[in-house]
């Protein structure tokens, strides 16, 4: 089975190159980062420091969590709080040099998972789509 | 290829049941639907009519986008607006029967794809999770 051109391939041959990934920085504000997934359509995206460094996930969810009150989503709230305090931290990263099983794997219970390098620089993203259509390809094979 | 025991699994077998998937239905306003998303944590749910037919998909996308007025989120029109009015009614739909790799297919642009019958019931929904848990049960074999 390690045969299977399928499962050389690495993070890197199937990530979305960094350039190309929609995300936040750590001390954007909430009602930014809403606006931000709301215009590129995105549920969640990545959360990098000014220099680049992947620090976390922040998607709709979190954001609407955060600000559902009692009685109605108290919208005035987004402007005082900032993605750095209710981004998701634990998510498993990837290495660009990862082959496509652990690719495969860490894309089970999440629908993105990020690229990242030794220094903790933000390399891309591996998503759902991209695993799917190369097992497509190869099913067919 | 068609000997492969995944090949003939069928959307009934990798579904996930109606009655374990959360929906709204077509008269709710988006504030209960922003509400029933938000709470399950779900991106986007099904829509089910009265009688539990499959009518269309809803999402926090959709719903965000329909309030983003010129200045800002303007929740109030929330209660204005019924599910039925905004929701997406082109996606593609499964059959009970359906064979792995039309599943397979479904699912390459859709996070879930509903399964319906010919009467247009509900039947319940094959997501990219139960796919690529069984891909990556056989990829091991
Ligand atoms: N503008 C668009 N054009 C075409 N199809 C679109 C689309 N936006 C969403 N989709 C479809 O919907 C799926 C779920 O998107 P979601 O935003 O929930 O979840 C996305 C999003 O959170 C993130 N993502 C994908 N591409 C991204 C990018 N360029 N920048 C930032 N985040 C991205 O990865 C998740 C999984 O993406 P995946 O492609 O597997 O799956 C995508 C894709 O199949
Ligand atoms: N409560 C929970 N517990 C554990 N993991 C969770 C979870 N909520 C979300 N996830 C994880 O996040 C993925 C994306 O969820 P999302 O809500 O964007 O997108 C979901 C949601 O829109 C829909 N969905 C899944 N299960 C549902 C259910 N029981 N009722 C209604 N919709 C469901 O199908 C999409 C794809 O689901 P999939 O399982 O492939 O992928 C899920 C799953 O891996």
């Amino acid at each position: 089975i390690k045969a299977l051109p399928l499962l050389q391939l690495t993070a890197e041959s199937l990530m979305i190159s960094s350039e190309k990934v929609a995300h936040v920085q750590l001390n954007n504000p909430l009602e930014h980062a809403l606006l931000i997934l709301v215009k590129s359509g995105y549920s969640a995206v990545p959360v990098l420091d000014i220099q680049y460094r992947f620090k976390g996930i922040i998607g709709k969810n979190t954001i609407l969590n955060e600000i559902l009150g009692l009685e109605r989503f108290e919208l005035e709230r987004l402007s005082d709080i900032t993605v750095e305090r209710v981004m998701i931290t634990n998510t498993p990263c990837l290495n660009k040099s990862d082959h496509f099983l652990t690719c495969l794997k860490a894309v089970m219970d999440h629908p993105f998972v990020c690229v990242v390098n030794q220094e903790g620089y933000f390399d891309g993203i591996v998503t759902r789509r991209e695993i799917l259509k190369q097992l497509n390809k190869y099913i067919h094979v």
